[in-house]
């Protein structure tokens, strides 16, 4: 899992929510319901609670949009974009937009809600028998009315149960005639219309008036899509018109001719050739309750996942039991606890397991070893003519500068002068005469030196290695170290190349979900740099003579040189 | 057997074309989903080359690291998903 830089989240757990719109795919207790089974998803597993506002503003603002609809981030027409939320945050932060060119369903096709009938709102049951003939969609078949209706069993004959179908002649959403049904044919700017129309808006949505004159009565409301309806193209909500012409050939089905993806579409007339009208033909859709989840999902403060089992995945795929992954879960309780804890922790570190030092890799006696004969040290060594460290870090509260065998260091506190050279091997007899990288852990005081594959771990004169370092979890590939960041109580970022890996000290192990690039976190540092350092709160890349200084936003502050700025000389 | 229809593609009115070439969806995925030219709140401009952007890419979706446009990577791209980028700015 992922969250948002800074671990963006919601500073309370009783989080709102408000429906601006619907879509007209669904009828809108359909789509309540939808929301309202996503937000449960996340409550199940965590302290939050969502209530449902409707006015003001809330916390997570849900709509639906089409192409262009507002932010600065549009749609792009049926599939592809699917929907996309904000984190946490003030204003548009924590909203949810979804795309209204696509078709929103249960994820198994039309999702149609009856309304009267003698069924007290069933979905249709499709498909249903009929006359001794089989339907799989609703149908004004037996009625004068021209209403749409269906079954909501599997065989009407035999149980008689029906409903009407969503219809333009039975009922309308939004608009201000609370959900009257349209009146055609209708005078709207003087013109006459006898069916829906996108006429008179720029969001392409389908809406008719409630009395016969717009233009005295004012009163209107938006078309919900028959079950047959087109999707996309420029007939949206349209049904499809069968038998029609096209290049002069005649189809009484959907076809994908004419196309280069393969989608199935069909003319809303009987001439594509004549009237140009057309629009995709329904088809499974995407479950308004998969997709709302996700998004709810980052609304709450979750980036994507790279686990393609996880909801937070980026890519959609019905489910048809959903249930949340753990990488999911790990990430919401990672921001806002469990159910019970009280307060949001992080997830508990994996036991630490039995230390799994094999016997040929047997670390060396932790005794302080018997003093070395000590290479003399050349005092005339000058820190100031070396263009680059094999390592620099802080231990002991002081920043040292390790190079072939030798270190300097100088004292946090300002205007102290630079100490050295000293011999490496005077302090920590184990080590070799290069060093990677090092860290102090906060905690135990343990000091970690890496030098190609191996490291070793002193406390005090003992001193615990050389062992190698995929005792920690790091892959074969890794030939050396080149940083580490302490991060937190812990844990320890170990860089290597592009990558970077979090190292959880006390379980001895590198935690789930890495790596991850070094750029694509810490933006605007070289990707290359050949050690990587924390010093005085900030986070400092090196590249042969120069840094790059990241402040606690993550943000590149200063590039300079090691040797005038950190070596004062 | 009957002569396979000759496919004339033809553009729909309203249609929101996407008709691009593989490459042409490649580059703009990768760019729309943050695996390129991310700018950084420091104004740093990283250009990332294609080939990694695309192994960046591969490494998000779970896929094989090959830095090239194989089949699996381009099918991935052409599914549909959440428009939130993967790689965060």
């Amino acid at each position: 899992y992922k969250t948002f830089d800074g671990d963006l989240k919601w500073d309370h757990n009783d989080v709102t929510y408000r429906i601006l719109n619907y879509s007209p795919d669904m009828e809108s207790s359909l789509i309540d319901d939808a929301f309202a089974r996503a937000f449960k998803v996340w409550s199940d597993v965590t302290p939050l609670t969502f209530t449902r506002l409707f006015s003001d503003e809330a916390d997570i603002m849900i709509s639906f949009g089409k192409a262009d609809h507002g932010d600065p981030y549009p749609f792009d027409g049926k599939d592809g974009l699917l929907a996309h939320a904000y984190p946490p945050g003030q204003g548009m932060q924590g909203d949810a937009h979804f795309d209204d060119d696509e078709h929103w369903t249960l994820g198994r096709g039309p999702a149609v809600k009856t309304r009267y009938g003698n069924s007290d709102g069933a979905m249709c049951h499709f498909p249903f028998i009929f006359e001794g003939k089989s339907y799989t969609t609703c149908t004004t078949e037996g009625r004068t009315d021209n209403l749409p209706w269906c079954s909501t069993t599997a065989d009407y004959n035999r149980d008689k149960k029906f409903g009407f179908c969503p219809s333009e002649l039975l009922y309308t959403f939004g608009g201000n005639a609370d959900g009257a049904e349209c009146v055609f044919p209708f005078i709207f700017q003087g013109e006459e219309y006898d069916s829906c129309t996108t006429e008179g808006r720029s969001d392409g949505y389908r809406w008719c008036a409630t009395t016969n004159n717009f233009d005295n009565d004012k009163k209107f409301g938006f078309c919900p899509n028959r079950d047959t309806a087109v999707i996309g193209g420029n007939a949206e909500g349209e049904p499809c018109h069968f038998p029609f012409v096209f290049l002069g050939k005649q189809y009484t089905s959907c076809t994908s001719e004419g196309r280069g993806d393969g989608k199935l579409w069909c003319a809303t007339t009987s001439d594509y050739d004549d009237d140009k009208k057309w629009g995709f033909c329904p088809d499974q859709g995407y479950s308004l309750f998969l997709v709302a989840a996700h998004e709810f999902g980052h609304a709450l403060g979750l980036d994507h996942s790279s686990i393609r089992e996880a909801l937070m995945y980026p890519m959609y795929s019905y489910v048809e039991d959903f249930s949340l992954h753990e990488d999911d879960i790990e990430g919401i309780q990672y921001l806002y606890g469990s159910k019970t804890g009280p307060d949001p922790t992080p997830p508990q570190p994996n036991p630490p397991t039995t230390d799994d030092t094999d016997p040929t890799d047997e670390p060396e006696p932790t005794e302080p070893t018997t003093t070395t004969t000590m290479t003399p040290v050349d005092p005339t060594k000058d820190a100031c003519k070396m263009t680059k460290f094999d390592t620099i870090t802080v231990i002991a509260g002081e920043l040292h500068f390790f190079k072939d065998g030798l270190y300097w260091k100088i004292s946090s506190s300002n205007n102290a002068g630079l100490k050295g050279p000293f011999s490496i091997s005077e302090k920590w007899p184990a080590l070799p005469s290069v060093i990677d990288s090092a860290f102090e852990d906060l905690l135990t005081r343990k000091q970690y030196f890496f030098s190609g594959t191996r490291f070793w771990v002193y406390q005090g004169k003992n001193v615990l290695g050389p062992r190698s370092i995929e005792k920690l979890g790091l892959p074969n590939t890794v030939q050396k170290v080149e940083g580490a960041l302490q991060r937190g109580k812990g844990k320890v970022l170990l860089f290597s190349g592009e990558n970077f890996w979090r190292l959880d000290v006390k379980a001895q192990k590198i935690d789930k979900g890495y790596p991850r690039y070094t750029d694509a976190v810490f933006g605007g540092v070289p990707n290359d740099a050949h050690d990587v350092f924390q010093y005085k709160g900030h986070i400092y890349f090196c590249r042969d003579r120069f840094y790059w200084r990241m402040n606690s936003r993550r943000q590149v502050d200063r590039v300079g040189y090691v040797k005038y700025d950190l070596l004062n000389c | 057997w009957s002569v396979p229809l000759k496919s004339k593609f033809i553009t729909f009115p309203g249609d929101i074309l996407k008709n691009m070439t593989d490459s042409e969806l490649a580059e703009s995925y990768l760019k729309k989903f943050g695996y390129m030219n991310t700018l950084h709140r420091s104004g740093f401009q990283s250009m990332v080359s294609t080939s990694k952007a695309l192994k960046r890419m591969q490494r998000q979706m779970g896929l094989e690291e090959t830095g090239e446009l194989d089949k699996s990577t381009l099918e991935l791209m052409k599914q549909p998903r959440c428009g939130v980028p993967d790689v965060a700015n």
